[in-house]
């Protein structure tokens, strides 16, 4: 990807995520799920997208609509809400396989 | 732009650590991104604008639909359970710089990174790169041509340059404007979040030794300045407003602009012509020369009233190399709702006739409003062309905004030289008497019955 691309390739690979919502009680209904930053280590802080919490905010999208709110707290969303983040390998850790995904998508030949 | 694994991925499959259970801390949103979105896409236009949203894909009404226009400005800070680390990993602070708001110019390279269909088959699509170029910027919101599919919300946007700093997060990935795919993707500064985060966190019992983690934003390390350099080809392009019919052009001289003929079709009449850079200006000019509806070259020439001070002049080019990387700029998508958006591809192809250039092709992003613009290349800056169309299927409807067409500045150069220096508009006139190759290279252009029509 050229030289100049080597220090945003590498952030963006140590810093990249993915993050999943799903219910406690209902781990059959599936998830929701985004791209996340890791912004720190230790502790893991973590910034993604707000979207996938939608169906978990007790008030509804609703609560999202108030022009100047900067922030909800984290009990605007009911208590089954199950949070997981996932990341690549970061310096000498070893890593497992992701189990394989639901089939629901294939790549279509042309 | 296109998709490429990051450089940790194994043949079979990425390594990734296993999920990590975390909490919600809080969820964040930034008014002055909210504002811009519904300033750009809300009220009446909500109509025209289709966004990709990461909530399952459903039928929603149209309260819900702008209930989900207010929504796509919602980001969340969670923390993820502790244990698990990797020996050492604990030890390490910040995982990522973040770049101050404003520090990355229109047209500067960035690179997004996300996971397609978020964590749905993660050891082959997590961490996915796309290369664009911020193309505009409005407040906190940030538009960028890096192609980003459903899943990646909320994936990091770096900056290309020495430090690859975090500059903003992908908000929606994609959209449409009146069932067009636009090709932009829609991203929020992350400098802005972050100070709504450390603000909210008071509100959390142990909020403050969280808000002190968080990383602040810095200039390169080394005391590199982290601003890009604007290309200065930027700002050469400017708004021409003829009647209710608005497009683009580009400052050939202090009082000389070229545009496309559907932009400002009659000769004589009255445009307005607008700059955005060094200042906000707006100029009376008269359309000097159009060509005919007949003619293949779809060019209007402009006189202004008054100089574009301050504004840099094009340099022609005058050869051509395929695959080339070149970069459009122009007013489509936002009119003069914002500042020229900069879109970058590479000059696809260089249609000749006699072994000489007639018509340019590009892979950038181009849209209605952008015709008359300039195409550039990126390396040199040199101007290669007037962007005249995009591509539309009479069939079906679809426009195609990456398979486009402009005109070289070969063809235009020696007359608008001649008219520059005498006055004369026989050079320009020629335009009108292109040779039947010519005509049949540019066929899809003019208005046929019953065929493809061409036309932005």
């Amino acid at each position: 990807m050229g030289r100049q691309w080597g220090p945003s390739v590498r952030a963006a690979a140590q810093a990249g995520c993915v993050v999943s919502a799903s219910r406690a009680e209902q781990p059959e209904a599936g998830f929701w799920s985004c791209s996340g930053v890791i912004l720190t280590r230790s502790p893991v802080l973590v910034l993604c997208h707000g979207g996938i919490f939608t169906p978990f905010l007790r008030g509804g999208s609703g609560a999202l609509t108030s022009a100047d709110a900067t922030f909800l707290p984290a009990d605007s969303c009911g208590d089954d809400l199950r949070l997981h983040v996932q990341w690549g390998p970061t310096a000498a850790s070893s890593a497992g396989r992701a189990e394989q995904g639901r089939p629901g998508l294939c790549t279509s030949r042309c | 732009a296109s998709l490429e694994p990051g450089p940790a991925a194994q043949p079979g499959g990425r390594l990734l650590e296993p999920p990590r259970a975390a909490e919600l801390l809080l969820l964040l949103s930034c008014p002055a991104f909210r504002s811009q979105l519904a300033r750009l896409f809300g009220s009446k236009r909500a109509e025209q604008w289709r966004f990709a949203s990461a909530a399952p894909v459903e039928e929603v009404s149209g309260d819900e639909e702008e209930d989900q226009l207010r929504g796509l400005g919602w980001f969340a800070l969670l923390r993820v359970q502790p244990g698990g680390e990797a020996k050492g990993e604990a030890a390490r602070g910040l995982a990522v710089t973040v770049a101050p708001l404003g520090a990355v110019a229109k047209g500067a390279p960035l690179l997004a990174c996300g996971s397609p269909f978020g964590a749905f088959c993660p050891d082959i699509f997590l961490n996915t790169l796309s290369r664009g170029v911020l193309s505009n910027a409005a407040g906190p919101l940030l538009l960028t041509d890096a192609r980003c599919l459903p899943g990646t919300e909320g994936g990091g946007v770096f900056s290309a340059r020495s430090v690859g700093a975090l500059v903003a997060l992908v908000a929606v990935p994609l959209c449409w404007k009146a069932s067009e795919w636009v090709g932009l993707t829609l991203l929020c500064a992350v400098p802005p979040l972050l100070r709504a985060a450390r603000a909210a966190l008071t509100h959390l019992p142990d909020g403050a030794a969280l808000a002190a983690l968080l990383p602040p934003e810095v200039g390169a390390p080394r005391g590199l300045p982290l601003r890009d350099p604007r290309p200065p080809w930027v700002a050469s392009a400017v708004l021409v407003e003829f009647g209710s019919v608005w497009g683009s052009g580009v400052a050939m001289a202090p009082r000389l602009v070229v545009t496309c003929r559907h932009v400002a079709p009659r000769e004589a009449a009255k445009v307005l012509v607008h700059s955005a850079t060094p200042k906000s200006v707006a100029i009376w000019g008269r359309v000097v020369f159009a060509t005919q509806e007949t003619s293949p070259y779809d060019i209007a020439v402009l006189s202004l009233e008054e100089d574009l001070d301050g504004v840099p002049m094009p340099v022609p080019a005058e050869h051509f190399q395929e695959g080339t990387a070149v970069s459009v700029v122009g007013f489509g998508v936002f009119g003069q709702a914002c500042g020229p958006s900069v879109t970058s591809g590479i000059l696809s192809a260089v249609v000749q006739v006699d072994d000489t250039p007639v018509m340019l092709q590009t892979t950038c992003a181009v849209h209605g409003g952008s015709s008359g613009g300039p195409l550039f290349s990126s390396p040199s800056g040199d101007l290669l062309g007037i962007v005249a169309s995009n591509t539309r299927d009479n069939n079906t409807g679809a426009t195609y905004p990456h398979l486009n067409f402009s005109i070289p500045i070969t063809v235009l150069q020696p007359a608008l030289q001649q008219y520059r220096q005498t006055g004369d508009l026989g050079g320009l006139r020629e335009l009108d008497h292109a040779t039947k190759p010519v005509r049949v290279v540019w066929r899809l252009q003019c208005p046929l019955p019953m065929t493809l029509r061409s036309k932005l």
